[in-house]
């Protein structure tokens, strides 16, 4: 089962 | 003052449309060069960015930046108050918490202003780091619309495979499994019927259907979309907004326990 990654731990806040 | 006139005022209801079911609420930067507005969905999984150019616009003013929050409900309801041949303007105050959105008939003869209270809202802004990708698809935004609906019957995954061959989509649950796949077009009448891969290695990745189908509101936007992998980070799914911008959906990947 694959699970769903978030956005956030892709791209830095600012 | 901010003053923004839109005489293909269609575009902006149609950019609503393209995010309200994905965002509750959002900010819209109103600066010199144009209108911004990046968000996250609740679930912190995707982000909706759209960029609509100041010269894109048929009048455009934006003395100081200004940060407009809105609930994209009420937006919504407001925009729908306007015909698709209206011409659309959005004014505020510096330092205002009130936007009016004025719409004119082509013939001027009906005129309507809707006032809507602006919001004070706390957003994160994210970086997005600039990314050669290793594929880049483009395909008409319609064929790739109906290729989300389609797989949604299988299962709430869609994987995207893209070589050399061309871009194959697939899903799998209980009723069985699908798959469609898509060959480069090596000639087509028009240009927005053509699919186009650039490819500089395979990439095959995993994604929620319910978020592509939320994507695909965006289609009346742009006859072509363009998907845009890279293994292992978010895919892109980008429509362009008449002239005047685009709108990109980022969407982190499923991984494999």
């Amino acid at each position: 089962k694959a699970s769903q990654m978030r956005i956030d731990s892709y791209f830095t806040s600012i | 003052m901010f003053e923004a006139r839109l005489v293909q005022g269609s575009l902006l209801k149609k950019v609503l449309d393209a995010i309200k079911e994905l965002l509750n609420e959002a900010s819209w930067d109103c600066a010199d060069s144009g209108i911004q507005l990046q968000a996250m969905d609740n679930s912190h999984v995707s982000l909706v960015s759209v960029n609509l150019r100041a010269e894109g616009f048929d009048k455009y003013r934006c003395d100081r930046n200004l940060i407009m929050g809105m609930d994209l409900t009420s937006m919504s309801k407001i925009l729908k108050c306007a015909a698709n041949d209206d011409i659309i303007t959005m004014k505020a105050q510096d330092n205002a918490d009130t936007v009016t959105f004025i719409f004119e008939s082509p013939s001027q003869e009906k005129v309507s202003d809707y006032e809507m209270k602006l919001m004070n809202l706390d957003q994160d802004h994210l970086g997005i780091p600039e990314t050669d990708y290793a594929c880049v698809i483009k395909l008409p935004s319609g064929e790739f619309a109906r290729i989300c609906r389609d797989l949604s019957n299988f299962g709430e995954s869609i994987v995207i495979a893209c070589s050399k061959e061309g871009v194959k989509f697939s899903a799998a649950g209980d009723i069985g499994t699908g798959n469609i796949k898509l060959a480069q077009t090596s000639s087509v009448d028009k240009e927005e019927e053509a699919v186009i891969i650039e490819m500089q290695e395979p990439v095959t990745l995993t994604f929620a259907c319910r978020y592509l189908n939320m994507f695909t509101k965006a289609t009346p936007l742009s006859p072509q979309v363009s998907l845009s992998m890279s293994p292992d980070v978010p895919l892109v799914v980008e429509y362009s907004i008449g002239d005047i911008g685009q709108i990109q959906y980022f969407l982190a990947p499923k991984i494999d326990d």
